[in-house]
């Protein structure tokens, strides 16, 4: 069928993609067989491509998954929390599209012009869930305690906390450390 | 707060705190968690006198059993004043919670996350009635032993031996080599008295296969290890130091009949073995950490990403247009696209992870009434599911780390500790890539099912041009 960029879409050749995979592997394993090999053998020989079917099996899994969990729980909430959750599934969907392009390409109709549309879309996700970056990670809704970082800290203060850190260094605790008495110093006079 | 980041909270688009809930799994979870957490945050454990990270690895473990030791004391006063059932040992030893008080693990993980769920599946009801209660009050601490030295996910390959003596009627325990000693289980070295131990069972001389046996290590009094045991720490590893991983090797070591965990499969007194149902049900304990493992991916994948874009809000650099003051990080797409799909990760795995937890439920429930049927799908999924979220969760904590420059190299940071507790679990429960093959195997299966035209389970109904788990 001719491709489209919409996520139901994207999906579809996800499962196209883990369906050739499977197939491909079967094809060499029996060819394999053929040939003269054990079972054993031209499973170990096919090994790399079977990884990499689980995984195209596994992604299309979490991404189904993800879309069809957003669009059912989603449906209680206000418009405005789903319209941002419905974005980050199409950023995450697109993303993957992306990063699995060579195997869309392998398995789909997907186009060249499909995957400049397919880019752009995704700069243009990112562009429009940019203003919401710091809520959407308030929401996770870490205490500073819990989150235990210097840099992560609700307040933003990072820079103080990290000199606060720094401060609790042993090494800080004297001016001098002893082992510029022991060691570089007698090192330095050539009487080390 | 700092004006850029009070900026950003002001534009936000939605209610925060309806995106809190919703993660929580609704309003009253949020207030529970919260409670939780300010009940324990109060008693102020987590606070250090000197950084974890400037102490010895001794001085690392004895905090960590400190820490423990307070919060479970925590733990069983809020048991005690709301009666609650296994939420509060889940969340507070296993959880986000736990993570935070102990960031480098805790020896007390598997008590709870294996060694008391492998009770609950695969102990007979009288082992139960004995077991359950002293182990819920710590009165007996134990972990979980499988991988040995030199065998891992392959498990007909574990050489540790149980072999019955009708005439005493016990089992004898036995390492017959090095690489059969038992290595790495969290708790083992110097925290556990107990430990269930997954051996292979010979009864009249013959083999049976893989079976767990609860073992005392240690005596209950002076925590000396008993006669035969041979125990002992496994060394510094990359992250997870707190955690007190272990090996273990027995020398004839002899236990009673009824420390074999008979709810599956069971040995008479004369030495007759009673098959079990199904085999595979022995590995129920794997398949359930694997899931829990899934959830944990997640906690510290939501950290991360917080971490990394408060700090890009903050963070200003370069000048890319002259007499314009240095803009935000966060104006860069180059870092948006390291943030949001590490945002977006999280939903996508937190999802899954609770859609998992369901099946996974369900498939457990349908084994007590004999029905088999979904146990390949779900040992499937399990399998590459953990290692796709493992895989990526690392990837994620790594790409935020990057995200925050040099500072992210700062243990202060908490990037690096994070990253040394996901990237370990690339390789617990299962490497990956053997994962992966495992749910090729099954793949593979399917298809030849669905090319002479059976039906197909529905998460691989597509195989056969089905909608898939989609539909």
């Amino acid at each position: 069928p001719p491709w489209d960029n919409s996520v139901p879409h994207i999906l579809d050749g996800f499962q196209r993609v883990a369906r050739g995979k499977i197939s491909l592997c079967v094809a060499n394993i029996e060819k394999r067989q053929k040939s003269g090999l054990c079972y054993e053998d031209a499973w170990n020989l096919t090994s790399v491509q079977l990884a990499n079917a689980s995984e195209a099996h596994c992604r299309l899994i979490l991404l189904s998954t993800y879309y069809s969990e957003t669009q059912t729980l989603s449906q209680n909430l206000s418009p405005a929390l789903r319209q941002v959750l419905t974005l980050l599934v199409e950023l995450y969907v697109v993303y993957w599209a992306l990063q699995r392009v060579g195997d869309l390409l392998r398995f789909t109709s997907i186009s060249e012009r499909d995957i400049e549309r397919l880019q752009r879309c995704y700069e243009e996700l990112l562009a429009r869930l940019r203003p919401d970056a710091v809520a959407l990670v308030d929401g996770f809704d870490f205490r500073d305690e819990i989150l235990h970082s210097a840099l992560g800290s609700y307040d933003g203060r990072v820079y103080e906390r990290l000199m606060d850190e720094a401060m609790k260094s042993p090494l800080n605790a004297k001016p001098v450390n002893d082992s510029f008495h022991k060691y570089l110093k007698p090192f330095m006079q050539g009487k080390l | 707060i700092n004006p850029d980041l009070q900026r950003e909270r002001d534009k936000c688009t939605f209610n925060v705190t309806e995106l809190t809930n919703f993660i929580d799994g609704g309003v009253i979870n949020t207030e529970e968690r919260r409670k939780r957490e300010d009940l324990l945050l109060k008693e102020g454990i987590h606070l250090e006198e000197v950084p974890s990270e400037y102490l010895s690895h001794k001085e690392k473990y004895e905090l960590a059993v400190k820490k423990a030791c307070l919060l479970f004391k925590v733990i069983r006063r809020m048991q005690e004043e709301e009666s609650t059932g296994m939420e509060n040992f889940m969340s507070v030893l296993g959880g986000t919670l736990g993570s935070a008080i102990l960031s480098d693990g805790s020896p007390l993980t598997l008590h709870y996350v294996m060694f008391i769920p492998t009770l609950l599946g695969q102990a007979t009801v009288e082992q139960q009635a004995y077991w359950i209660g002293r182990a819920f009050n710590l009165d007996i601490i134990g972990t979980y032993a499988q991988t040995e030295l030199g065998h891992g996910t392959f498990i007909r390959g574990l050489e540790t031996t149980a072999t019955y003596d009708p005439n005493t009627k016990e089992f004898v325990l036995h390492s017959p080599t090095l690489t059969s000693y038992k290595w790495w289980p969290g708790g083992l070295a110097h925290t556990a008295n107990y430990c269930i131990v997954m051996a292979q069972l010979y009864t009249k001389g013959e083999c049976h296969g893989l079976h767990p046996f609860i073992v005392q290590l240690r005596d209950e009094e002076t925590h000396m290890p008993l006669k035969g045991i041979k125990i002992g720490e496994i060394g510094a590893k990359l992250g997870m130091n707190g955690t007190n991983n272990g090996f273990l090797g027995f020398e004839h070591v002899r236990i009673p009949r009824d420390h074999m965990l008979m709810k599956n499969s069971k040995v008479l007194e004369d030495g007759t073995y009673v098959h079990s149902l199904n085999s595979k049900l022995t590995y129920g304990t794997m398949m359930f950490v694997r899931v829990v493992l899934v959830q944990d991916m997640c906690t510290y994948m939501a950290k991360a990403v917080t971490i990394a874009t408060r700090y890009s809000a903050v963070r200003r650099q370069s000048q890319p247009k002259p007499d314009e003051p240095e803009p935000q990080i966060l104006d860069y797409v180059t870092q948006q696209h390291k943030l949001m799909i590490g945002i977006a990760t999280v939903h996508a795995f937190r999802l899954s992870a609770n859609w998992l937890w369901h099946m996974y439920n369900n498939v457990i429930a349908e084994l007590d009434t004999g029905d088999l049927e979904r146990l390949p799908e779900l040992h499937a999924l399990s399998c590459c599911i953990k290692a796709v979220t493992t895989s990526d969760a690392a990837e994620c904590v790594e790409r935020c780390r990057l995200a925050c420059g040099g500072h992210g190299y700062m243990l202060a940071s908490n990037l690096p500790t994070t990253y040394g507790m996901v990237t370990a679990a690339c390789t617990y429960e299962g490497e990956n890539t053997v994962l992966l093959l495992q749910t090729a195997r099954y793949l593979v299966k399917a298809w030849q099912q669905a090319a002479g035209g059976n039906a197909l389970p529905p998460t691989v109904s597509y195989l056969s041009g089905g909608e898939g788990r989609r539909s």
